[in-house]
């Protein structure tokens, strides 16, 4: 699974996630990648795109959990990222990364590792596969 | 305005082993489809265009698991699926069952704007993309040899794996090793009975 997050200097947000699932799977099994609020979301506050296990995913809302948390317990960003990942998986692995309106970037996994990459407009650049 | 930022993944679950030179190729892809997207941003194109054209970018090397170099089904064939969702209106579009077209986000990206639906599967996404006149490729342009190894191993596991984890067989006679129940990622189907 791939997928890219972004905010613009405008303050809007954009999600994207795309895969080809898992290996050996049946013919026809859908998982969470296209499954908006399960493995993709964007709204005004934040965008998020999932990666992992897909039925974990989907049980979860795990995309639209970061965004609830943030809309209605008031969370930032990270820690948005951060208690979805820590408190909404049961016992499913999986990994997040996310944006903000505000032009915060995040990213959380349970996963022995994640290929990831984050930037913003302040120069701060990471890209990372182990914890 | 906190100005701009963005983010990329290429999938949770990593081999612990995976070879050093592995990991820089990843990494490196990971930096190129971050410079994309940020000269992309730099050019003032909306979220909505970045976040498509670096998944494009991101599907068309085979390294990730996203069209070219996609995982196998149990018969060997690439079956893909994507979403794209724009915040600020909340409008979204998803394809699943793809199987021709060369870039499933930007067929998401026509369902979201040019149908009047948020999903389209199988046979009606197919039909769609011959309408819309996206780049249609064969399912072999998916398929690696690394992923046809790969599941020869699971198959070998009788497993369905999301990440590297085919679980070694055990040094039992073939026999326990055929009648092992069904496993996905790993652990055994009962774990996701309840889906």
């Amino acid at each position: 699974t791939v997928g890219c997050v972004v905010v613009d200097s405008e303050g809007r947000c954009a999600a994207a996630t795309s895969t080809g699932g898992l290996m050996n799977k049946m013919m026809g099994r859908i998982g969470d990648s296209p499954l908006i609020g399960a493995g993709t979301y964007a709204c005004d506050l934040c965008g998020v795109s999932c990666t992992g296990e897909g039925e974990a995913i989907i049980r979860a809302t795990l995309a639209r959990e970061v965004a609830a948390v943030m809309e209605y317990k008031g969370l930032n960003l990270q820690d948005a990222v951060d208690f979805v990942v820590k408190e909404k998986l049961d016992e499913g692995q999986a990994g997040l990364i996310a944006v903000s309106k505000n032009g915060e970037v995040a990213c959380g996994f349970n996963s022995n590792g994640m290929f990831r990459g984050m930037a913003t407009e302040d120069g701060y650049m990471e890209v990372g596969i182990w914890d | 305005m906190g100005g701009w930022a963005i983010a990329v993944h290429g999938g949770a679950g990593v081999d612990p082993n995976l070879p050093t030179q592995r990991q820089e190729e990843a990494k490196q892809l990971l930096t190129r489809c971050l410079n994309l997207g940020i000269s992309a941003l730099r050019s003032s194109l909306p979220a909505i265009d970045v976040v498509e054209l670096v998944v494009r970018e991101l599907e068309t090397d085979p390294l990730f698991n996203s069209g070219r170099g996609s995982a196998l089904t149990e018969n060997g064939t690439v079956e893909m699926e994507a979403s794209i969702m724009d915040g600020p209106k909340k409008r979204c579009g998803a394809v699943s069952g793809i199987t021709t077209v060369k870039n499933p986000i930007s067929l998401a990206r026509l369902v979201m704007d040019k149908s009047p639906h948020s999903y389209l599967a199988f046979s009606g996404a197919e039909a769609f993309a011959k309408k819309q006149g996206v780049e249609l490729v064969d399912n072999e342009y998916f398929v690696t040899e690394d992923n046809k190894g790969m599941l020869k191993l699971a198959k070998e596991a009788n497993s369905i794996v999301f990440d590297y984890r085919i679980p070694i067989l055990e040094t039992c006679s073939g026999a326990g090793a055929i009648d092992s129940p069904l496993q996905m990622n790993g652990l055994p189907i009962s774990v996701y009975a309840p889906e």
